[in-house]
């Protein structure tokens, strides 16, 4: 799976997410990716999630809209983005992993997997990374 | 407000030998989708861009590279919103475009529906002037040995692979 989630000029926020699925899935199987509130959402009022992991457990967590909710309800978007991916884990036992921007431009990264890639660039520089609390920068 | 994007290219046990391949092609639809905004563009361009980028890339499980279903087939799913009026396209069940992210673009801008599916989002992509191309184009070698390998040991969800094939979900 991989996604997008953007703030332009304007304060405008989108969000984008595309897949492959599992592997060994079923012929005719839809995970959480085109299920607008599991794999993707975005609010200008608020910010904007895209997701990736356990389809089917995302889905039932609804956790693209969770972690909106969350940042609606005062919380950071590292905060909300740590609260919704753990939450999900402990309650349904898979892992999965989102980024967040909050809409003042707010970073969140977390995933309750081995690994997740993601990139951004701020002030000229790239940050990236793709272990547990690894970030990585260099000059763009 | 300064612009910015952040991609991811999915989360898993992602195997030692496809961490290179995903910090590089993270890193380039990170700067595809940044020029962009850069230039004035609107995130929804932007996210599209980023993902764009990744869906032709072979280190990720979106696009060439897709994971395969077990009649081995490429059935690729994506959405985008639009978070000025919650405007919302989604495509799945799709096997024979490159882009499904930017079918779905089209969705949202163009159809009174929110998701399309199967032969309902090909009928509509090639309405819009998507063009097909064969399925198989679509499969990588390495998708084809991750699902003979799940055919032997029946591991669910997994979808990261890797050339020695272990295995992750994301």
């Amino acid at each position: 799976t991989v996604g997008a989630v953007a703030i332009d000029s304007t304060g405008s926020i989108a969000v984008a997410t595309s897949t492959g699925g599992m592997s060994g899935k079923a012929v005719g199987r839809i995970g959480d990716t085109p299920q607008i509130g599991s794999g993707t959402y975005a609010d200008d009022g608020v910010g904007g999630v895209s997701t990736t992991g356990h389809g089917e457990s995302i889905l039932k967590y609804c956790l693209a809209h969770s972690i909106v909710k969350l940042m609606e309800g005062g919380l950071d978007a590292g905060t909300a983005t740590k609260t919704a991916v753990n939450g999900m884990t402990k309650r349904l036992n898979n892992t999965a992993g989102a980024i967040t921007l909050s809409k003042s431009g707010q970073v969140g990264v977390h995933f309750s997997s081995k690994r997740m890639s993601w990139a951004y660039i701020r002030d000229g520089k790239y940050y990236y990374g793709i272990e547990q609390g690894e970030v990585l920068s260099e000059k763009f | 407000m300064d612009p910015i994007v952040l991609v991811h290219g999915g989360a898993g046990d992602i195997p030692d030998s496809r961490v290179a391949g995903k910090l590089r092609g993270s890193k380039m639809a990170a700067a595809r989708a940044h020029r962009l905004l850069q230039a004035g563009g609107s995130a929804l361009e932007a996210v599209e861009a980023a993902v764009v980028v990744m869906e032709e890339d072979e280190s990720f499980n979106a696009g060439y590279g897709s994971v395969l279903n077990l009649r081995g087939e490429v059935e690729m799913e994506a959405s985008i919103m639009r978070g000025s009026d919650l405007a919302v396209g989604a495509v799945t069940l799709v096997k024979d475009f490159k882009h499904p992210i930017s079918i779905a673009h089209r969705v949202l801008t163009d159809s009174p529906h929110s998701l399309l599916g199967a032969e309902g989002a090909k009928i509509f992509a090639l309405e819009k002037g998507f063009k097909t191309v064969p399925p198989e184009s679509l499969i990588s070698q390495n998708a084809r040995d991750a699902l003979n390998k799940f055919l032997e040991h029946r591991e669910f969800g997994r979808t990261e692979i890797g050339a020695e094939h272990e295995g992750g979900v994301g």
